[in-house]
């Protein structure tokens, strides 16, 4: 495991557990897209149905059931505990948009047609776009609260991270996966306008 | 190039 993986599943832990701090202690997912968390939260489920069948290492399993456990107490935050502040006005995103595409795309283009290997697929592809529901509120609202840029920075770091983990890995190790390099590449994009503005917006 | 049967990545 080299630096910028290890940077990069830091960088990820941090934005979770960054956004659920912000949710409890404020008692509030204002500005937050449930949708999001949902996706995400499903990503997580259909990555890591290899925990049944498949041991790599302790650090592995301990990050994947930190990272599930988390993904649902933010859903249960958002649409049961703290319900009454959620946005859902604003969180208007058409879900189908996405997981019809993402689906689709998951039964076509995969490495083998097996079910744990298409449900695999399916969670780089829907990782990849799952944040668009985020980014759209904020651009429908025209406004995100200070702890959300963080949030949303740390998991735009993470990915950027991954980026540099997998040329790191094609050099040395000669590791190349296309699905989940070309996938990593088309999220970090979205990013990318995010990024410039928390980088401009942060020196005024 | 290897694969990536090991999925070793989070």
């Amino acid at each position: 495991m080299n630096i910028f993986r290890i940077l990069g599943d830091v960088s990820h832990l941090l934005a979770i557990i960054i956004l659920l701090l912000k949710i409890v202690k404020s008692k509030s997912c204002a500005g937050i897209s449930g949708k999001s968390q949902i996706l995400f939260a499903l990503v997580f489920t259909t990555r890591y149905l290899d925990l049944f069948t498949n041991f790599i290492s302790v650090y592995n399993t301990v990050m994947k059931v930190v990272f599930l456990v988390c993904a649902y107490i933010t859903v249960y935050m958002i649409y049961v505990k703290f319900r009454k502040t959620f946005d859902s006005e604003n969180d208007s995103f058409r879900l189908e948009f996405l997981l019809v595409p993402v689906t689709g795309l998951s039964f076509l283009e995969n490495h083998s047609f097996t079910p744990l290997e298409i449900l695999w697929t399916f969670s780089i592809y829907l990782e990849s776009v799952a944040i668009l529901p985020q980014l759209f509120m904020i651009s429908k609202t025209g406004e995100a609260e200070t702890i959300t840029t963080h949030y949303l920075f740390f998991l735009g770091l993470y990915r950027a991270l991954y980026i540099a983990n997998w040329v790191w890995r094609y050099h040395t190790e000669n590791f190349y996966d296309q699905i989940a390099v070309v996938s990593g590449v088309v999220q970090t994009i979205f990013y990318c306008d995010f990024f410039y503005l928390y980088v401009t917006k942060g020196r005024q | 190039l290897k694969k990536n049967s090991e999925k070793d990545e989070l």
